[in-house]
């Protein structure tokens, strides 16, 4: 079993490898890695040690085998099409967000129960009637939903993306989803990070 | 010195301390809370190490004690106004979010420069130009600032928030910001959130 912490920093290691890609980069050590991200070098090798090392010891990475290796890990070697329900403030700025798209998260549809909003565009989508749900998630194999409605509504929407298909749910309203075995769901709290730089801000005061 | 995962882990104590208290529970050991968070019992006694550790070997929490003590430890004992930048779908989504508040971070002012938004209520708030945030920053001692403006302009709009005397930013733009020593940045990517979900989702499929 993978640690949640690893977990977090993969995606942060793809982030510069792509970034030393882009600039042409070949070679990379654990050292040059970890320091560009803040963390040492021997927590980035017993992250990478779950998923074979991917080098041999005292030699660095290859950027180009690193890159493609971690977005299979990771599960975006292909697009993961997504959908998002709840086209309020939060909704319309992920369906907004262009980087979801290029990070491998491509927008399959955004769906809301508000008659005012069915059939407005965002960024060339135009929302959908939740009734449509179901039929795109099963026509487009969606596996990912994101939750923005209200916390009220937000058990009875994971109920019928679940039923729709759905396995992964990253949900953003502040409050527990039940959901059946096989179903994995991921609270997106800002109110953690906000904390978080909350302790810091705290610790730069006292010092 | 802290390190990172112990830090984002405090908010997580906090939350389901706060339920427990909610629902009158006086008392829980470690194991408990830990279990409830799905890590182990080790790991929370080994972040609350940090802290003085809060109570006696083998003797429970007091959840009365540790509540406000977590509060203090976070910064979070008494409210932290913060200000949010950029009054797009992200900001109004923001600004629109009553957990904030709740969490200790009541919103002092949210501000753009697009003529059409300033002076649209949210929630009681109107939206301000941003030439008034220096003024507004410095008569109410503000320390934190959102930043949910266009990745272009993020950099100017941090600079001016570090000169009207902002030390904490919550940066949601996707790209780096360069401040000044005494000045912590925590850039909010929710690609990161996705793609923790991809590698799980992933591990369900194959499992
Ligand atoms: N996690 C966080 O840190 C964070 C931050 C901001 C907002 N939020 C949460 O995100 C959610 C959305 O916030 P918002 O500001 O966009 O709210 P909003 O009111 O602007 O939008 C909610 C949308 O959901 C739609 N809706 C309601 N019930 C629905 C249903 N059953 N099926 C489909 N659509 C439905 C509404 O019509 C509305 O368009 C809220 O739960 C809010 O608390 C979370
Ligand atoms: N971190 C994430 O995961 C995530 C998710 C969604 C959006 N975003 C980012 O958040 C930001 C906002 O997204 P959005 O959908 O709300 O965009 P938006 O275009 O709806 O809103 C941006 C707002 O910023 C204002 N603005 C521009 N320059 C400004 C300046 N110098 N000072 C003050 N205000 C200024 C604009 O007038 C506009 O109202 C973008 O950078 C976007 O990439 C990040």
């Amino acid at each position: 079993d993978v640690p949640e912490a690893t977990i977090h920093r993969l995606p942060l290691y793809l982030e510069k490898l792509k970034l030393l890609q882009a600039i042409g980069v070949e070679d990379v050590s654990s050292r040059q890695l970890a320091e560009s991200l803040d963390i040492k070098a021997s927590q980035l090798r017993h992250d990478f040690h779950y998923f074979g090392g991917f080098s041999r010891p005292g030699r660095p990475y290859q950027v180009e085998k690193l890159v493609p290796a971690l977005e299979q890990i990771i599960g975006i070697d292909e697009p993961v099409p997504t959908i998002i329900v709840g086209a309020g403030h939060l909704g319309q700025a992920l369906a907004n967000y262009q980087n979801l798209g290029l990070q491998g998260f491509p927008l399959h549809g955004i769906f809301d129960v508000n008659p005012r909003l069915i059939g407005l565009e965002i960024r060339g989508q135009a929302i959908r009637d939740l009734a449509d749900m179901p039929d795109i998630v099963k026509r487009d194999h969606i596996l990912m939903g994101i939750i923005t409605v209200p916390a009220a509504n937000a058990q009875q929407v994971a109920d019928r993306m679940v039923e729709a298909g759905i396995v992964g749910i990253f949900n953003f309203a502040p409050t527990d989803l039940k959901v059946p075995e096989g179903v994995v769901v991921r609270n997106e709290r800002m109110a953690v990070g906000i904390m978080a730089l909350s302790f810091k801000v705290k610790c730069i005061l006292e010092s």
